[in-house]
Order: C-alpha cells, then structure tokens, then sequence
C-alpha cells in the first residue's frame, strides 16, 4: 500500500484503518508544528493512544474549542470527517479570515478516533461494532455506549442495564477510560467554551439536554445558532438537517456527552448526526466523505464562529 | 471476522403514537436480535433496525400481524460491505 508522504497526498475521499489515521495525525503535526501538537489525553481498555490534535496560534489558558468524531465506531463517516476538519483548518489558518480570527484567539482541539479499540474492531472483526471493547464481567458481552456513560442523568431512562445492549450504560459514570480521559482532559483546561461530538446518521443538529425534559437555560441561543448552522450547512448541497434539543428531537438517552459537558459550563454543546437520510445508513459509499465534510464544516464554522465571538 | 450474510436493514414508517410505541417495545424483543441503527424518535421519522437473517422471517411476520408499513433499506448487508472493503483496498493499492 502506497502510504501517503504527507498530508497532501493523504486520500480523503476513502476510509482509512486507525494506523493510516494515526499516521497522518503524526504528519499533520510534523509538518505544521508552529500551529498542530498531538496530546495524548489516556489510553483506551485495549492500550491504545487517545490523540488529541491541538491547533494553537500561542497564547496560554485561551478558551478552547473541542471537536470529537467516531466515539460511535462503526460511524466511519465521522473518523473520517474528522481527519478533513484537521487537514482544512491548518489549510485555511492565514487563507480564510474568520478560521484565522478563531484561531487568534482560540484553541482548536480534535479528537478524531475517540473510541479506537471499537474502531480496530469495526475494521477487523465486526463492522456493525458501536461500544468500547472492555469486557463485562459476569456477561458473555463486551462493550459499553461510550455516550451513555458519562455523569449526566447517568442511569436514568435512556439507557440500558443489558450489557448486550447497544445502548449499555456501563457499571458506572466515567468506567469507561475512553470517557474518563476526556473528563479528566476538559477538567483540567478548564476554558473549554464549545464542544462538539460527531456521530452518524440522521442528519440533525442537537444540544443539550437528552436525559430531561428540563429546557437548558440557554435554549434561545442554542436554538438559533443550531438554525444558522443548519442554513449554512443546506447552502452547499441542500443537504437537510433537523435541529433541538436531544429529548425533543430524538429520544430520551441519559448518560450522553453533551449533557455532561453543559452542565460542566460549557455553553456550546452540540451533537452532529451526519448523513445518511436512509439509504445506506453507517455504510455510506465513500464518495460522499468530502461532500459530508464539507457541508458540515460550513456548519462548525458557524459555531466555531458564534463561540469566539461570544466568549464567557 | 463477523458476517452478515442475508441481514437486511428494514426501514419501519409508523401511522401513528399507537404503532410508534409498537416499534417501541420491539427494543425489548431480544429474541430478534434486532440492531437499532435509528430509534425510535417521532411518528414523522422511520426507524431503521438491521435483523439477522435468522429472524427475517418471523420479524417481517411480526410487523404485518401489526400492520405496519415498512420497506427493505438494506437488501444483503453483506454485499454492500464487500464493496465497502473492495473499494478500501481497491484505493489503497
């Protein structure tokens, strides 16, 4: 296989295995290393890094943005989203004025393989697998929904007890490492101001809150940036999203991430539900990675955007 | 490495709250073992669930003993994911 060099030779437009992604992580920072740096934030159940990219013009203790794809594995769209945002925010930072006023005065993080072992495994052994691959004692079933088990309405309706369950909660908030390294990262930076988790498929655009019917205080606001990046998003392809909050757009699901993270203050939360409408679901063809990419950064943008001109 | 040879995705339209919390309860049916690719959300938006093979069947039968509406998203999730694997290494080479 024909590795690509460097980041511009890097094939977008198809899926790629998590040493591929790995590696252009690593190239992405070796060769823009003024503006990209790796963290390596844990390590998941099965021992692999949890790399977190962080695009920084300078500055200490700025307030922060955090992006996340792919803690559903078998959501390939979204790991590989993921790499494309990483690739064009370097390519526009000093192109494109308002990326470039984001990054002046904020920091960018991304975590593009936020649940590698079930990822390994959607490549390698079971393409359908959503969880975390650490065993369940007592159960026959691995796995836990690593966006179920976070300290939000943790076990309340929503979520199962099964660990056969695709929507298994876990035995306790935070058991999962690929979850506990993310709390322990956004508890530590403590000036994070926007964060987004990428999932597939459904094409919505959702915030807080999913485990009650409690309206987050700041619905209003939420409300209409999620309309101005939906209208941003439909601009390119009209690619049609539905927009509100988890319990009123979807279902009851507790333990989700964005409900943690906005009750941890951070006012911007946001969950994608990338495409498909209905005809390929998780597997959608490669050859609309670039054209989902894109639509949803005009989207990001937009949030990004409201972020750093409201800091709080 | 796990096959999926004759699943199908079935996509499930339902006519009202009623049949909605029909679609509902089958969450609960473990002997289909059904995958939810999509819950269950509000009347205007379909439910996908991929169903083994085995419980095509008796699945299919179920929903019409409910006269549901639903229509095959997926005809053999195996076939598209060869091609997804095809065309992974097709590309890399």
């Amino acid at each position: 296989v024909a590795e690509p060099r460097n980041t511009d030779s890097f094939d977008f437009s198809r899926y790629h295995t998590i040493s591929e992604i790995y590696s252009f992580q690593d190239m992405l920072v070796a060769e823009n290393p003024d503006l990209v740096s790796k963290i390596v934030i844990g390590q998941s159940y099965e021992g692999r890094a949890l790399n977190v990219l962080k695009f920084s013009t300078g500055g200490t203790g700025r307030p922060a943005i955090w992006i996340d794809t792919g803690i559903h594995s078998r959501e390939w769209v979204t790991q590989a989203s993921g790499t494309w945002f990483a690739k064009k925010i370097v390519s526009n930072y000093g192109r494109d004025p308002a990326l470039t006023a984001i990054l002046n005065k904020m920091d960018i993080f991304v975590e593009i393989v936020t649940n590698p072992d079930g990822f390994y495994y959607s490549h390698n052994s079971n393409r359908m697998w959503r969880k975390t691959r650490k065993p369940n004692p007592g159960s026959r079933c691995a796995g836990v929904d690593p966006n179920r088990n976070w300290d939000a309405g943790f076990g309340g309706p929503g979520a199962s007890s099964n660990p056969c369950s695709e929507t298994y909660r876990g035995p306790r908030a935070h058991s999962e490492s690929e979850v506990q390294s993310i709390v322990n990262f956004v508890k530590t930076h403590g000036n994070i101001q926007a964060f987004v988790s990428i999932h597939s498929y459904s094409q919505m655009l959702l915030y807080p809150y999913g485990y009650t019917r409690t309206p987050v205080k700041d619905q209003t606001e939420l409300h209409n940036l999620a309309k101005k990046a939906i209208t941003d998003l439909a601009s390119l392809y009209g690619t049609r999203y539905r927009y509100g909050s988890i319990i009123n757009t979807i279902y009851q699901a507790s333990g989700g991430t964005i409900d943690w993270t906005y009750n941890q203050g951070i006012k911007y939360s946001y969950t994608f539900e990338l495409r498909d409408t209905g005809r390929y679901g998780f597997i959608l063809p490669a050859n609309q990675i670039i054209p989902t990419a894109t639509e949803t950064w005009l989207a990001l943008m937009a949030i990004m955007d409201h972020a750093s001109k409201n800091t709080y | 490495k796990e096959t999926f040879v004759g699943h199908q995705v079935i996509r499930i339209s339902a006519k009202d709250e009623v049949q909605l919390s029909l679609i509902k309860d089958l969450e609960d049916m473990v002997e289909f073992e059904l995958d939810f690719w999509r819950g269950v959300t509000d009347v205007e938006t379909p439910v996908d669930v991929r169903v083994p093979f085995h419980s095509l069947q008796s699945f299919k039968s179920h929903l019409e003993s409910l006269n549901m509406d639903y229509r095959i998203m997926i005809e053999d999730l195996q076939t598209m994911l060869d091609e997804e694997q095809e065309e992974m290494e097709s590309t890399a080479r």
